[in-house]
């Protein structure tokens, strides 16, 4: 499996539809401080299904929905796409997406009710598919795939039985 | 799946004792359960000394020597079960020249399984990159996305932006 | 002590709110009492709005952002109540070459009234000293102290280790 | 008010006794990762008066006596002194300290039992003569002069009731 695309639209400080495309390899993120770098990976964390409003530095979920500058309004739904490519048959057939080719889309989106929906190929799904999706591949949501900002440490400062969950993960 | 944790853990626990000690140059680190009668739920106790050094506990670590130890357990983790993609968010703050080098070693190590995506403001790290994209806010409060053609020896060229679309 | 408090609070608001838009170059800032009819219980909210953001909470300010209004506060606080001396241990870490430069004009305009000691990794943070000292480990695990003679302008001439008594 | 030496012996990765001179303006101190800045941080934080093991990093007060090394043995105590230069004549009335001469010098030394013994002018007082020494003058212990690693953004992420605490160190 490998990333292929980051299409975010209205996703914190993404109002207008930008893309991202991903390549093999290492690719840096760079740009002053408060230009949106975070909120990439905040993109990248949310589409995968994280549940936790604090988890993307807000209060409750609708505030990763563009609130708005001093020349445009605020928006008022958030939507952002993740392609993947080289999926693994097992992973697509458990959640139950068409086999003709081994790339997938995943799309999440929240209105400012702060309900979720949740798309795979532009298929309406539930939050469960999208797990199941990625069940076993280290692409879970309590996975230790995203080190956020100032985080790296919390690995060695959290509590013993905290630790366990990552170690499960990997299991 | 007791069996499954405890072969995952000292997997890991074997990784990272080899890691740390290729990342500090020498010193020791290990992990053990907190609580070997209950595998199930115990908690996981980290030990970490530098070369040299005779520590009480890993919080008297430096920041420095803190983000090298979260390196080496992540990446002893990794060689257990690799994450597709990685992503990175400035874990260089921290780090003087020579140890970023180290990070910068370690990484392109795991590249054949993992696709990492770096946030840093640092020179050094940025010369590693296959492909750079710069996140700018010309707008106020809004963040655009360009991206940077570039060959691995750094003389990059500002791409037209990626396509606003 | 209320009227106390009280005095100092507002002094402290005004200088937040002067500084904010100061190192930000615009924007606003302001800090609330949670609970106005209890002054002496109560806790103090923050609020802060870099130029042309609507922000609904710190919580979502960039990790630079966040240190540049911790900054914005800090010397809000030291203009009322300068301390003798302030310990700054790599302030500078999560800051761009901008802040950076930002956050030396502001740490001089204090000198004044304080001595400032700055643990730092930047060189543009360590141009700025009057005296620098290194701190090495020759010996693992044992700390020395080198004192690098300085003139602002940078060239250094390591002196003799300070001396070890 | 102004600090003019500390001195350490014994404390945390300082074994040989070492002195550090600070000037008028700005004293930066740098060195790889590791090699004990921080320590000196912790040193000024400790010779004031700190209660807390966990503000030192450590998870009891004998944390702080050099532990050593693959080459030393542990030590038995630990000593800083803090000499202070321009003292308020008030400051050194309520403290008991003879008036000859502006200059005075806190220590500071524990054992490996944990208990502190503290000095002024290598005379044993009490750890109340030292706060009082230092009381109005913003070098007290809670205060906002020492910012330790990664704890600036502390001020902005603390709940409102603990932000009062700096508020009214500054009263
Ligand atoms: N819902 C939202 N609507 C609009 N803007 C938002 C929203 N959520 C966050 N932001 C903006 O995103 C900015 C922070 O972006 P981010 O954390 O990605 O910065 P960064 O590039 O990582 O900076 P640094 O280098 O300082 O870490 C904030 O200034 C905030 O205004
Ligand atoms: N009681 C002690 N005895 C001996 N050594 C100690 C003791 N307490 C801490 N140390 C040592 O001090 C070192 C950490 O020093 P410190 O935190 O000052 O580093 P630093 O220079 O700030 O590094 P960084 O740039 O990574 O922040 C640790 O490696 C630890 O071994
Ligand atoms: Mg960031
Ligand atoms: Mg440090």
């Amino acid at each position: 499996m490998h990333l292929k695309n980051l299409t975010a639209y209205g996703f914190k400080s993404f109002p207008d539809k930008t893309a991202l495309n991903f390549l093999p390899g290492i690719t840096a993120i760079v740009g002053p401080n408060g230009c949106g770098k975070s909120n990439v990976a905040d993109a990248i964390r949310w589409v995968l299904g994280e549940q936790s409003a604090k988890a993307l530095r807000g209060g409750e979920m609708a505030d990763v929905i563009f609130n708005g500058t001093d020349r445009r309004p605020p928006m008022g739904l958030a939507e952002v796409s993740l392609t993947i490519g080289g999926v693994d048959e097992n992973c697509l057939r458990a959640a139950g997406v068409d086999l003709t080719f081994d790339e997938v889309t995943v799309t999440r989106r929240v209105c400012r009710d702060g309900s979720s929906e949740y798309f795979i190929n532009k298929t309406p799904c539930r939050l469960k598919d999208i797990q199941q999706l990625f069940m076993g591949t280290g692409m879970g949501r309590a996975s230790y795939s995203i080190m956020a900002q100032g985080n790296i440490t919390q690995l060695l400062s959290s509590k013993p039985e905290d630790r366990r969950l990552v170690f499960e993960e990997a299991a | 799946t007791k069996e499954l944790f405890t072969t995952t853990f000292q997997q890991i626990r074997e990784n990272f004792r080899s890691l740390f000690a290729e990342i500090f140059g020498g010193g020791s680190a290990d992990l053990y359960l907190v609580d070997e009668g209950d595998v199930l739920e115990s908690g996981i106790e980290i030990v970490a000394r530098p070369p040299g050094k005779q520590l009480r506990s890993i919080s008297l670590l430096s920041g420095g020597e803190q983000t090298m130890t979260a390196v080496a357990l992540l990446f002893a983790i990794y060689q257990v079960k690799p994450s597709p993609f990685c992503v990175l968010d400035e874990l260089d703050a921290p780090l003087d020249e020579s140890n970023i080098n180290r990070f910068i070693r370690i990484l392109q190590r795991f590249l054949a399984h993992s696709q990492f995506i770096v946030i840093t403001h640092n020179k050094r790290t940025i010369a590693m990159a296959d492909v750079l994209y710069g996140v700018t806010m010309q707008e106020q409060g809004v963040s655009k996305i360009v991206s940077v053609k570039f060959h691995k020896t750094g003389d990059a060229t500002a791409d037209q932006p990626a396509r606003p679309l």
